[in-house]
């Protein structure tokens, strides 16, 4: 690994970051999403911790631009240069900068994440099945209005599961107008539109007034990029038209014709012949995750590594289940040494309870005092993003898995899946977490039910949060509890009786009295002294069939009430009982 | 099936700026990286100094360490990546 010269670090640990604007290519939930995680990537193995903004100057000022943007470094166009950061420091030092030139997925192609609908938010599922045919993309078949809607399942047929695909007919984002969709036609600089438009702009973002006139009214949105965006060409963001006429010939799809490098194209007006307008189609695009935890590394002072393997060196590559690599680790922990495990990632503010800034920029949050006076708030947030066709045996890990009401449950990432003992349902899910306990960070690390009280405690980081049902005391910290700085996570809970708790943390347990919600004098107690021959850097702990679990990457092994392993499965199969 | 007609090959607007010389983007590659200066890459020996920043950039990035302009390195220098340099500030 390597540092920058003088290794430069940050003088302090709880660092702050804040995303000025976003990509139209991605909905917003899912890029906070995705900079939450690249962030966890380094709290997770060091004491930083990182707390999202959404005013003022923050240590990480996170932005997407394209060519010149305002730093003297410009990007490229598509592909080549992806993003870049700047080392730890004051002012433009620090910040992330991303190139709005890209196609921005996830790392393998189009995500498309619906709103209202009956599918909760869910993404496209892609293709799907419409009255008997088949569809790629966004379609406005069996409706009216023209709004272009997805099946969230392989087919609407059988299932009717559909949302609604972005679209500026039906939400802007950014500029002043709370999200209101689109007015067409309107009138900017006396000329009438019936799209939206980069006219006035210089940073080519698409945008269009949200009432008739915006020479009278000044009402603005951006424009989100429709599933058919096309990247980059001379008209980046519009959808595609089909069929389009190029070279005489008429194409209902994308093409690579008249190009050598076999990129798909397409038109962006019915003729490619009279207008010459045209981009690229969406392809796998590149992961904003992967991409913004390499950059997030250069901002807390990591150089390229010449390590093909690690995160920090310098070339793009897509990683499926990504785990940081032995010399990133090495590297961050040269700087900011290893502290006691991770430390806890504030949650995002629940929306229902603070004033939400109006974006101004680009779908930046607002930049001014005032504004944020007479900022509106957005509409609370969309439910949390479930997709019912995201199968809980794809997953290789789970941020916790306890019992709860008899039923195991599986938590990942915002969303969890249950599965009960007594009914031979098989897995039930996926659901979203922020439904089912409000106030809960989409990322937890471990939960247990009061066996008396039926109460529900869950951990992440230092916090701890209790349920009565749907009532929430919390966040607290775990030193409330008793428990001192050198647990960073809480692992696992063993429910014992007498309302005793079994709280597991690196190498060590504390026994929990949960009446008094103080631990018992005489811990924390070495875990191996009593629980020898289990994992002691165990990712989950719980209780289930009266049997301690220890479940570390695809195993799992089970004790018996007298602390004997009995056997060692796979967390896939002998505990999901995936098929 | 064979097309009936050879493909056309058209140049699209804005990419009028691609077709550097593979001389030419190894030259702008190694300076934007810092893998060598300005004055080097325009330098009359400039034969000489290419290799030595071509090791050099072979060596960071784990390729083999030819000195040549050869086709891994090529497809290296065209691959997505950081904006940040590789040497240097």
């Amino acid at each position: 690994f390597l540092t920058f010269e003088g290794d430069l670090k940050w003088d302090h640990t709880d660092l702050t970051y804040r995303v000025m604007n976003y990509s139209p290519d991605l909905d917003r939930a899912i890029i906070d999403d995705a900079f939450m995680r690249a962030f966890k990537v380094w709290s997770d193995v060091t004491p930083l911790t990182f707390t999202q903004i959404y005013s003022g100057e923050a240590d990480i000022m996170i932005m997407f631009g394209t060519q010149e943007h305002g730093d003297g470094y410009p990007f490229d166009g598509k592909d080549g240069l992806l993003a870049h950061a700047f080392p730890p420091g004051r002012g433009v030092q620090g910040d992330a900068h991303f190139d709005d030139d890209e196609f921005w997925t996830l790392g393998t192609g189009l995500v498309v994440k619906t709103r209202y609908g009956n599918a909760n938010g869910a993404d496209c599922h892609f293709p799907f099945v419409f009255e008997g045919r088949s569809y790629s993309r966004c379609i406005t078949e069996g409706r009216t209005d023209g709004l272009p809607w997805c099946a969230t399942t392989a087919s609407y047929d059988a299932d009717k599961t559909y949302g609604f695909c972005p679209s500026e007919l039906l939400y802007t984002q950014g500029g002043n107008s709370d999200g209101s969709p689109c007015v067409f036609p309107f009138v900017f600089g006396g000329v009438s539109y019936d799209a939206c438009t980069t006219d006035g702009r210089s940073d080519g973002y698409r945008w269009c007034a949200t009432t008739a006139s915006f020479d009278q009214d000044k009402k603005y949105g951006f424009c989100p990029n429709r599933d058919t965006a096309v990247v980059g060409g001379n008209s980046q963001g519009d959808p595609c038209v089909f069929p389009f006429t190029f070279l005489g010939e008429s194409y209902s799809t994308c093409t690579s014709a008249g190009r050598q490098d076999g990129k798909l194209w397409c038109a962006t007006t019915g003729s490619y012949d009279a207008d010459k307008k045209w981009g690229f189609c969406p392809d796998r695009g590149y992961s904003i995750f992967l991409v913004a935890a390499h950059e997030f590394g250069h901002s807390l002072g990591l150089d390229h590594s010449s390590v093909r393997e690690a995160l920090m060196y310098p070339m793009y590559r897509y990683v499926e289940d990504f785990q940081l690599h032995a010399d990133d680790v090495r590297g961050i922990q040269y700087l900011y040494g290893r502290g006691s495990g991770p430390e806890p990632t504030a949650p995002a503010p629940v929306p229902t309870q603070e004033p939400q800034p109006v974006p101004t920029e680009a779908g930046s949050a607002s930049t001014t005092e005032e504004e944020e006076e007479e900022g509106t708030p957005e509409p609370t947030a969309e439910p949390s993003p479930v997709d019912p066709s995201r199968d809980a045996c794809m997953e290789n890990k789970f941020d916790a898995i306890t019992e709860i009401n008899g039923e195991l449950h599986f938590f990942k990432n915002g969303k969890y899946w249950t599965r009960s003992s007594v009914w031979k349902s098989g897995i039930q899910g996926a659901f979203s977490i922020a439904d089912t306990w409000p106030g809960l960070p989409a990322v937890i690390d471990a939960a247990f039910q009061d066996v008396l009280t039926k109460r529900v405690f869950f951990f992440a980081g230092r916090h701890f949060w209790v349920f009565s049902g749907k009532s929430l005391l919390g966040p607290r910290g775990i030193e409330k509890l008793g428990i001192g700085k050198e647990a960073g996570r809480i692992a696992g809970a063993l429910q014992r009786g007498r309302g005793k708790v079994l709280l597991f943390s690196g190498e060590n347990y504390w026994r929990l009295d949960v009446k008094v919600q103080r631990v018992d004098k005489g811990y924390p107690r070495a875990t191996d002294d009593v629980f020898t021959g289990v994992p002691l850097d165990a990712r989950n702990v719980f209780l289930y069939q009266d049997k301690y679990h220890f479940c570390q990457g695809h195993f799992c092994w089970r004790m018996t009430p007298r602390y004997q392993v009995d056997r060692v499965g796979y967390l896939k199969y002998d505990i999901l009982q995936c098929p | 099936p064979l097309q009936a007609q050879p493909r056309a090959v058209v140049t699209f607007p804005g990419e009028l700026v691609r077709g550097l010389s593979d001389v030419e983007l190894a030259e702008s590659y190694l300076v934007r990286f810092g893998y060598a200066t300005e004055g080097e890459a325009r330098t009359s020996s400039k034969h000489v100094s290419l290799a030595k920043a071509l090791r050099k950039m072979q060596k960071q990035l784990g390729l083999e360490e030819t000195g040549q302009l050869d086709a891994s390195t090529l497809e290296a220098m065209q691959a997505p990546r950081c904006g940040v340099p590789d040497v240097g500030r």
